[in-house]
Order: C-alpha cells, then structure tokens, then sequence
C-alpha cells in the first residue's frame, strides 16, 4: 500500500519544499521507496535533490504525455523525483474550465503507485488548481507551519479547505499532522504561536519542531537533502525524529 | 502624479507583504497621502494595518461593484488600505477566459489614483493573472528578495516576465530596485547570494538591507507597522533609509 503524502500551506516560505525533500530523503536512506513529485512551478524541490526541472515531469504526466520515463534519479538511493517547472503555471489557466479538472494528477500517477513505498507531492504556496488536484489524490496531508503571525492566520483556511475536499473530492483525506519549522525557542513569538496552535490542535501537533538551522538553507545550493549534506547538524536531527514521527502516523 | 510600484516575487515567504506595508506606513507618516491595495487572498497586508479582510475590497474594485467605498483607514494616519481576501482566490478561474483578463485591476483603480500620491500593491506568491493585474497596470516593480538559494533560483523569472510585460501589456513598466530582506551579514550564505545578485544586477540593488530583526515578524500580530510598533529598532532604522532610497528612485 503506497503512502501518499502532500506538503500544503498556501503562506509561502513556510518550508513545505525543505520537509519533502529532507523527509523524503530519510525514509528512502531507511530502505523504502520514495517518489517525490513537484507540483510547484518553481521547481525548488527538483533543485533540492538534483532532478532537472528543464527535463519533462509534472506537467508531462498531468497532460498524458508520459509514464514511467519521467521519473528521474536523485541524489539519493532509492529516492526518485518527478520535476517541476514553469509549465506547470499554465496549467491554472488551460484547466479552469475542464470537466474534472481536479482529477488530471490522480487520474496520470496512478499507474506509477505500485512501483513506491511512498509518494510526496510538494505543493504551490495557493489553494489553486495544482493544489487541488494534490488534495484530490492523496490520503495525508501534512502541514509546514512557521511560527508567525501571517503563517498562523492562514491555518483556520488550510483546516476549513480540507474538509471540504473530504467531502466533495477524496473522502479519505486525512491532517497526518502540523509540523512546526524554523523554530527557535528564544523567540516569544515562536512560542506563543506553539502555544495557540497546540491548544486548538493538540493530537495533530507533531512533538518535533524543526529549529532554524542555516545547513538546511545551505543544502538546497548544492542539490542535496540535509541527510546527505550534514546529517549530524540540529536540522538534520530533527528531520530523522520527524520522519520517525510520521512513519509512526502513516501506518 | 500618483507613484505606483508593485511587491513581487513569486518566491513565497520573502518579505513582499512586510515590504508593503513598512515602506507605506513610512511614506504616510512623511505627509504623503499612499494607498496599499492586497491583492493577495491570504490578506497579510491587510492585517498588518488593521484594515478588515471581511469588509469589500480588491475583489469587489476588479468586478466593478465599489469605488471610494472600499477605501478603509488604516492604524496610520495618511495611509489607506483596500483589503484583499479569500474571494481574491475565485478570480484566477473567473477571469481565466475573459477578454482583456490582465486589465480588470488597471479599469477599476484609475479614478482612484488621482486622490493618492503613492499606490502600494501586495502580490500574492505566484505569476498568476492577479499578479499579470498588477504588472499591467504598475509603472514600478519593486522585487523583495530574500538571500537564499531557492529565492536566486526564481530572479531570472521574475526579470523575463517583467521584460514579456514591457514589451506586450505595459510599455511603461521598470524595476526600482531589488531590496534584500532578512540578510544577517554573519551568514555565508546571505552573503554569497548578495555578491552573486549585485555581480548582474548592480544598478538595480538597494544599498539598503533589511536585517532579520524579530520586531519585524511581532508587529503583524499587533496589526502595526513597524514605524509605530518599534520606531527605533534595527528593522525599522532600515525601513526608514530603505524608504528614502525608493523616495529618491521614484522621482
Ligand atoms: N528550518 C530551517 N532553517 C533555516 N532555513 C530554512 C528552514 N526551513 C526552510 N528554510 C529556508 O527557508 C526558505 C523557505 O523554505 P521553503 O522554500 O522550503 O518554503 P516553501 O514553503 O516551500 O516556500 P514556497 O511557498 O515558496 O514554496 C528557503 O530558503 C529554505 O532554504
Ligand atoms: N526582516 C525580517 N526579519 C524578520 N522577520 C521577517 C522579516 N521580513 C519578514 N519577516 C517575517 O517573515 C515572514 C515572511 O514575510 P512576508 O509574509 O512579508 O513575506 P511574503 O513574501 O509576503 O510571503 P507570501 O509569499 O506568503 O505572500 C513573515 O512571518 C514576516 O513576519
Ligand atoms: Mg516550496
Ligand atoms: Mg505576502
């Protein structure tokens, strides 16, 4: 049984592309299959761990035009990537008006399922039409959350956006849980938006927060996840108790 | 003749809201009359000046149905707000069809301008058509950037783009400046970003960098720009200067 998880959160900058790829990078070193798929037009997360986003990817599989031959080697063992790119801006505007217009992801990757252990889409920073062909596949969403302000007032819409998808478009979706990034915890705000957002909610809460740690900035520069780059750095350590924590829920 | 510059990047999380609403409360409290417009569903900028995302705003100004009305005061003297929201999401796919889609914000702004002296827009983190909006109607771009790599890696785009605009939906257009945000010189990394950016786009680079400062990030939460949350802080001394150099580029 695959495990499909999505990185959403329509704030950007929140660190949806840095935990795909470093999540996605431990679990594969652990042994299992993984398939990251880059949903986001900027292509950050092919850049992460070395897949080209000039090659075909995302947007080939999306319109039928290609399988198999799309998914690309890594950095990493056992850690495979489809790429995105600027193509995959298009989409918006040429899928506003098909019929199932949230169907065309679930519809393509489909086939490719079997051959995974794991899938991890990363998402745009938008509830647009990508995000929601995202929402429509997978079974998890799991949730990157800056601890600030702006990020914070955004989460009430994340919540709401996905019970509406369980509704009307996948009815197994489920929050695998919030995860808290660029932590410090000499920041009173970092800790009082802890705080606000454990009390509301507490089960979905992962225990690990990832700190802000300038190796997991630096990585991304040389095509590699944190694991590879610098697996004994604060950042490091936390995403290994974090993958932890989420091969736990995803059982 | 009223200013009109733009806060894009479609790199999330780079300081394009907090850029907005600083530069704009700080140009209000010099005696100049600005309005900052959201254009952004998440409706960052309009909590960041105490402006009510409930209340009519950008959305209702792009399909005509309000004018001077949707103009609210701010926790500023001399500044404006119209509140951008979640039915800001809806127009992507509304409009994904309509002839002349990219000049909605251009037709409904224009018998606003003449009672502003400024006009501030906040972009959402996409190049979608409320962006193309903006960048149809603006005659300055102003490009916050953040010195990491996954922000370098989208500046070609953000430079093609406004090249594509120049030459097909507004001849006028320019870019003020790049302005570097939350740069902290004890960083290698910030560092490295800042020289390879200033190599090829010298002339363009403010000299002034935002510093990563907490006060910046605490100030939201109070619904206060900086100038009247912390006047005296590094964030805001930095604004401040930052503030005079657009007012300097923008004669
Ligand atoms: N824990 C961390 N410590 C330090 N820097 C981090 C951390 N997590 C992410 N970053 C950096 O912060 C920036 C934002 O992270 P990232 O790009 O992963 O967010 P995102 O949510 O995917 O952004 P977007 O909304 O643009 O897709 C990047 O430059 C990244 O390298
Ligand atoms: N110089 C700074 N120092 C510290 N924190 C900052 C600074 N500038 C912005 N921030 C914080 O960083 C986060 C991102 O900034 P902001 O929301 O302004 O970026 P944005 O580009 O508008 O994001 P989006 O792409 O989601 O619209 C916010 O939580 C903000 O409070
Ligand atoms: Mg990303
Ligand atoms: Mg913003």
């Amino acid at each position: 049984q695959t495990q499909k998880i999505i990185f959403l959160n329509q704030k950007g900058g929140v660190g949806k592309t840095t935990t795909a790829a470093n999540l996605g990078s431990i679990i594969a070193s652990m042994g299992h299959k993984v398939l990251l798929v880059d949903l986001d037009s900027q292509g950050n997360l092919s850049s992460a761990v070395s897949a080209d986003s000039m090659l075909p990817g995302t947007y080939e599989l999306m319109i039928g035009r290609g399988k198999r031959e799309l998914v690309q080697n890594t950095s990493v063992n056992n850690l495979y990537c489809i790429s995105g790119g600027i193509n995959l801006a298009g989409l918006n505007v040429e899928l506003a008006d098909e019929e199932g217009r949230n169907f065309f992801f679930k519809n393509t990757i489909s086939s490719l399922e079997a051959d995974f252990d794991f899938i991890f889409v990363d998402c745009p920073p938008d509830l647009g039409i990508l995000t929601m062909n995202a929402l429509a596949w997978t079974k998890y969403v799991f949730i990157p959350m800056q601890c600030e302000y702006f990020a914070m007032e955004g989460l009430n819409l994340i919540m709401r956006t996905v019970a509406n998808v369980k509704k009307s478009l996948n009815t197994e979706i489920e929050i695998i849980g919030i995860g808290f990034m660029m932590y410090s915890k000499r920041s009173n705000l970092n800790n009082e938006v802890v705080e606000d957002i454990s009390k509301y909610f507490d089960k979905l809460v992962f225990k690990t927060k990832i700190p802000r740690n300038v190796r997991l900035s630096e990585a991304p520069s040389h095509g590699l996840p944190i694991n590879v780059y610098d697996n004994s750095c604060s950042g490091g350590k936390a995403y290994r108790q974090l993958a932890m924590e989420v091969l736990e829920r995803a059982k």
